[in-house]
């Protein structure tokens, strides 16, 4: 099935 | 020293009352331009970004860049202390320990004064390039917002697909299944009320209605909602202000 991603998967820490 | 004067207090009722369900602990960034904040919620899941910019108040200024650490359930309390159509300013030394909240009554001599005890919050700061998105979908805030209620009657999850002249909004669940087709439509008196949708690469994505039933709690804020979307990085949904935006950014569920 489908998994729902974290959104720090996506953006750098600044 | 930051002093910001809202000519109603409504605008900043309605922000808080738009993110106050999912983020509670928040810094507020005050530099000259305006106030941002940027807050993830509890579970990681949904991004929220907001700018007020300075041309959102009747009066701003702002000397050094000062940070209000706010925890909103409590602010929230504060704010609705005012009503609707009052001024109402945000006053904080250059390193607070409270920010002081006025309410101003435009018609009588009526002026009220809230002390909120600031927070020391530490949160880390994600850095958002801009996207290159498959489809950007702008549509009436208040229609997107009946979609995602209609449809999370169904299901966890809420389908996206786009197509050329078509956006498909789709549940399917243990009682049944449900669709909203909403295609492009220019309404030449009311622009407000207008579909617009471009397209790259047609889209085929799917969303969580529990991140997307937060999401819709700002579509008091604004006529319309752009949504921006592509495979496999998060979707940006955005309310504009009057000057600046609230943005939620939303990963679509998938396969691993």
């Amino acid at each position: 099935g489908k998994t729902q991603p974290t959104i720090s998967r996506f953006f750098q820490r600044s | 020293m930051l002093e910001g004067k809202f000519d109603e207090a409504s605008l900043l009722k309605k922000i808080i009352d738009a993110i106050k369900d999912c983020v509670q602990l928040c810094n507020f960034n005050c530099t000259e331009k305006g106030i941002t904040l940027q807050a993830v919620d509890d579970s990681r899941v949904l991004l929220v970004s907001l700018l007020i910019g300075e041309e959102a108040f009747t009066d701003y200024r702002c000397d050094r860049n000062i940070t209000l650490g706010v925890d909103l359930s409590s602010f929230s309390k504060m704010i609705k202390c005012g009503n609707n159509e009052d001024f109402l300013t945000l006053i904080a030394e250059d390193s607070p320990d409270t920010v002081l909240v006025v309410f101003e009554d435009k018609n009588r001599e009526r002026i009220s004064e809230y002390s909120l005890k600031l927070m020391d919050i530490d949160n880390e700061f994600l850095k958002i390039d801009d996207m290159d998105y498959d489809s950007v979908i702008t549509m009436p805030a208040g229609e997107f917002a009946k979609i995602v209620r209609d449809l999370k009657n169904l299901s966890e999850s809420l389908g996206i697909l786009v197509t050329k002249d078509t956006v498909k909004f789709l549940s399917e669940g243990d009682i049944g299944s449900g669709s909203v087709v909403v295609k492009p439509f220019t309404d030449l008196e009311k622009p407000e009320n207008s579909v617009k949708v471009s397209l790259k690469k047609p889209v085929n994505l799917t969303f969580g209605l529990k991140y997307l039933s937060d999401i819709i709690k700002a579509t008091n804020l604004a006529e319309s909602v752009t949504i921006k979307i592509a495979d496999k990085v998060p979707a940006l949904f955005e309310y504009k202000l009057p000057s600046g935006y609230l943005r939620f950014y939303l990963a679509p569920k998938f396969d691993e």
